[in-house]
């Protein structure tokens, strides 16, 4: 089982977006996926929840539950049939997190404890190949845990100035987690999103990407597609929302991307 | 002097794009500002540096100093020559301000007894007009003292499926902080912004907003413009970079919409 933490603490740079519909590109390709929502906003929930404004199924268990109330990870998966995947919802309570973890001892440490007690029985517990944790935009406990539990980290990055500007002070922590944490962490690499090839800022910020972060630069780019911001009031991914459209397709090329590199291994 | 709180826990909605267009906005209409730059990113601070790249003036006289070491107000002010207002920049400590403040009593009234004893002279100590919060996407620590120290709270809001999602979160803890930390608070409105008109999207979400916020909906619309992306990179406002744009005409607009609610009162 390979797990990918998907973060940038810049806002809106479109995180959830990849959890939903990389998610769902790896679930068509054949692969057991488990989503993990770790914001409080639960954007994903709401993504995937077939309809539109409802989250995943509210109630007692989220990933909140699993992270401050010691619940097992079965207890909260939940099954997405129409999108063939499986997902543990957030929770406006993950609002509160930093306070109700700042006594845990090793508090960043809880998500990947949760995680290695898990044993898939093939049954009641399902087996899964790919793990995704959709991460609010901050650096705070919540994202700290999701590197701490995982073994690669996406970057999705807007195109503009901001975006790049907080890649350096993403790279200082991610050095910090993998020296104190977690050792096998790797970065599987940033992906441009919400590419809009018309502007000219867009390609100098590709140009700037690949000036700094050359080796880190996944191929698959993310264009602009209305489709993709369509597809969340719809309670669906772009593949069951948009199936022909430029989101659909450039999603289906990062999956593909992603296992032709973690699976070549 | 009025404060303005800019929030919105939704990532990307354009917080940091609107307290520095309508700070300097208002500059031009020749009221005295004040921002506040209270996000870790400090993207306010890259935002009107000057230099692409260099924040106000990094070092020791930042907010985080403000809220955590009692340092007072006037120590942390720069002057903007350029765009004509003041500013306390932000700082990479925000991030850990959760845990800062964590036993400190009364934790979120910080900033506003800060403000409370700042006592203009005129001289060494300007008096504003208005002072401009720039806020991370969340409802932690830092927007709650915004929250509890603001006069008005503005909201950027893009007009996409998740930021709707996130109001009725917002509201909620805007009623909590009414009740309990500022009675004085009022809703100043729900700024619609990178309005595209083209996308059916944007008209549908419009329609919602005026459906269920009807009367805290401005009348400005912020019109998505490449223009206020690029003004970043140079560490100018949108009225510097580009003054003839569609992003300078609907941030002077949004300036004497306020003006014109704030003054008339
Ligand atoms: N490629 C794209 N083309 C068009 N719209 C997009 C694209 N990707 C994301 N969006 C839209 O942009 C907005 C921001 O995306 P998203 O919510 O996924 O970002 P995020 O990084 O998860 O935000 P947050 O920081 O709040 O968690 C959403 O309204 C989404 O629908
Ligand atoms: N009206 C607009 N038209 C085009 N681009 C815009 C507009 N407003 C903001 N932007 C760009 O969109 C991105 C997000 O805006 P901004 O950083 O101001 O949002 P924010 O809410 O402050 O984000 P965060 O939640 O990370 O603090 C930035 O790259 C900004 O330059
Ligand atoms: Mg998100
Ligand atoms: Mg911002």
């Amino acid at each position: 089982m390979k797990s990918i933490a998907i973060i940038n603490q810049k806002g809106g740079v479109g995180k959830t977006t990849t959890a939903a519909n990389l998610g769902t590109a790896l679930a068509l390709e054949g692969r057991r996926v488990l989503l993990l929502d770790l914001d409080s906003q639960s954007n994903l929930s709401m993504h995937l929840s077939g309809e539109a404004g409802d989250a995943l199924i509210p109630g007692e268990r989220s990933s909140f539950e699993l992270l401050v109330d010691k619940m097992p990870l079965e207890e909260g998966i939940q099954r997405l049939e129409s999108e063939g995947l499986w997902a543990v919802p957030g929770s406006q309570d993950l609002a509160g997190i930093e306070m109700a973890m700042a006594q845990t001892i090793g508090r960043e440490l809880t998500l990947r404890d949760a995680l290695h007690a898990y044993e898939p029985d093939g049954e009641v517990r399902p087996g899964f190949d790919y793990i995704l944790f959709d991460c609010p935009p901050s650096l705070g406990v919540l994202s700290l845990n999701a590197l701490a539990a995982a073994d690669y980290l996406l970057i999705p990055l807007q195109t503009e100035f901001f975006s790049l500007q907080g890649m350096a002070q993403l790279m200082e922590v991610v050095q910090v987690v993998q020296k104190r944490l977690n050792p096998e962490l790797e970065v599987l690499g940033v992906l441009p999103c919400m590419v809009d090839s018309r502007t000219r800022l867009a390609g100098e910020v590709i140009t700037e990407l690949e000036r700094h972060f050359e080796t880190l630069l996944l191929r698959a780019r993310i264009r602009k597609n209305v489709k993709l911001a369509e597809a969340p009031s719809f309670g669906q991914s772009i593949h069951l929302y948009a199936p022909e459209s430029n989101g659909a397709a450039d999603y289906r090329f990062l999956g593909k991307e992603i296992l032709a590199r973690l699976e070549a291994e």
